[in-house]
């Protein structure tokens, strides 16, 4: 069972997007995937039909009740969900102060059955805070969407050296896989140079297809589907299909 | 002297791309215009080419110093600039269970020399923490800008609630002035449903221009220049005096 954390701090960087198409993509491969909504504003779970999450994952982080209990299955074989919501606001201040805070959501993970799923999803809100870290905390895998834009490198050292520190100090099993260039308009010199410089700087961490932007991935939300169900011809599903196939030959190098 | 905050708890809908050009549109009018960072990332303060703000708003914000005293005058006339830092990350900790905290950025901003800004500019992060609250607590105006997706919608009612919830408790002249569509893909269908709903939903508040999609508005950071400096021509620079203009106009009706 893989557990692995979307990640990155600059907001609309794709964590989403990326999260929810990968799911249905890996889910596509028979595989059974669990996608936790880490997020209080559940943008993945609202596209996966679950509009309000309710208290679950609140009770669950701060300390009550079991994780299994929290799934839904979605209307999309393959891809369960354990939903976020507003009420996750509150975690933070709920855990200030409590020791082990950032551990409880790898508890709750390794209190799952075993074989039920493949691979666990973790979709990130933008920050670096408790959601964050418990997410790296919990993961064996770290991978982080970013989009082809300038402003979007400024962070990432900042993101880097987190990923460092609760490898040191709480998950030394703990690696990024993958550094994803989205939102790449093949069109742009921008989008461009910036995926030579991610290219440059993180080498084989960057996979060789990127995720090109496409209308239809923008879309599918309001139609409450995975660009696999959406628009299954769509480059965007090309491009999630084969990130998700890019991610399983990594998971066996590791 | 009008203080503004420039907020959407979405990540990536162009809250800082709107701050350092709306600051930048204003200059080009004579007004003098104070941007204050309140993102811990700092994206506006690299982009005005203040890459390390260092701990001076984290101190102010948890009771020491003045504001005055941590301004930058950028190399563009007429925008001054208050740094943020990673340093601010530490603040909504330290000032956990704080009475007022959230009135602490109004007072420091009262407290500036009367007549030396026209206009104050408030970059906020992506959440609705203590930071935006405190935006919103020391603003008389509100401007949020949206990307003209799908995603970007479900999280405004939260942001209206929270808005009503400062405006009955701690600020009643607070206001949202504009409701301002950002990254509109003319040719897309689903860019212009989108702006089409959020005139639907919101009439006046959404100006009759929005900021189209221009890949000059992307490349400019990296050449820390506001968009008026490094391509006054384009469409990008076109959208945001426009804006500003809108902007100057409703000042005045208020
Ligand atoms: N490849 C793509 N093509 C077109 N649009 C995209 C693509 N990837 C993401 N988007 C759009 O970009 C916006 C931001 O994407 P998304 O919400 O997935 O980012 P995020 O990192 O999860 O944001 P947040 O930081 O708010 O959680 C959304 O409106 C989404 O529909
Ligand atoms: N009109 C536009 N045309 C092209 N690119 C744009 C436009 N507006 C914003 N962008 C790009 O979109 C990305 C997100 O914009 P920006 O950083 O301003 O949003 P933000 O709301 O401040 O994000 P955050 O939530 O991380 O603070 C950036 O890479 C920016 O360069
Ligand atoms: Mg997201
Ligand atoms: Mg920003």
């Amino acid at each position: 069972m893989r557990t692995i954390a979307v990640t990155n701090q600059k907001g609309g960087s794709g964590k989403t997007t990326t999260a929810v198409n990968l799911a249905a993509a890996l889910a596509e491969t028979r595989r059974k995937v669990l996608l936790i909504d880490l997020d209080p504003q559940a943008s993945a779970s609202s596209w996966l039909g679950v509009a309000d999450g309710g208290k679950g994952l609140f009770e669950l982080l701060v300390g009550n009740g079991n994780l299994v209990d929290l799934v839904y299955e979605t209307a999309f074989a393959g891809v369960s969900l354990v939903p976020g919501s507003n009420w996750m606001v509150g975690v933070e201040k709920a855990m200030a102060g409590e020791v082990g805070a950032e551990t409880v959501l790898r508890k709750a993970i390794q209190s799952l059955p075993r074989n039920r799923w493949d691979i666990i999803l973790l979709d990130c809100p933008p920050s670096l805070g408790l959601m964050v870290v418990s997410a790296l905390v919990a993961a064996q895998e770290v991978v982080v969407p970013v989009e082809a834009h300038v402003m979007a490198l400024s962070g990432l050292a900042n993101l880097l050296q987190t990923v460092e520190r609760v490898k040191e100090r709480l998950n030394p099993g703990l690696a990024i896989s993958t550094i994803l260039p989205c939102r790449v308009d093949v069109r742009k010199n921008l989008s461009k140079e910036v995926v030579e410089r991610l290219r440059s700087r993180f080498g084989r961490l960057v996979p060789p297809t990127v995720i090109r932007e496409n209308v239809r991935l923008a879309e599918a939300p309001s139609f409450e589907q995975p660009i696999t169900a959406y628009s299954p011809e769509s480059s965007g599903a090309v491009d999630y299909r084969a990130a998700a196939g890019e991610l399983l030959k990594r998971g066996k190098e590791r």
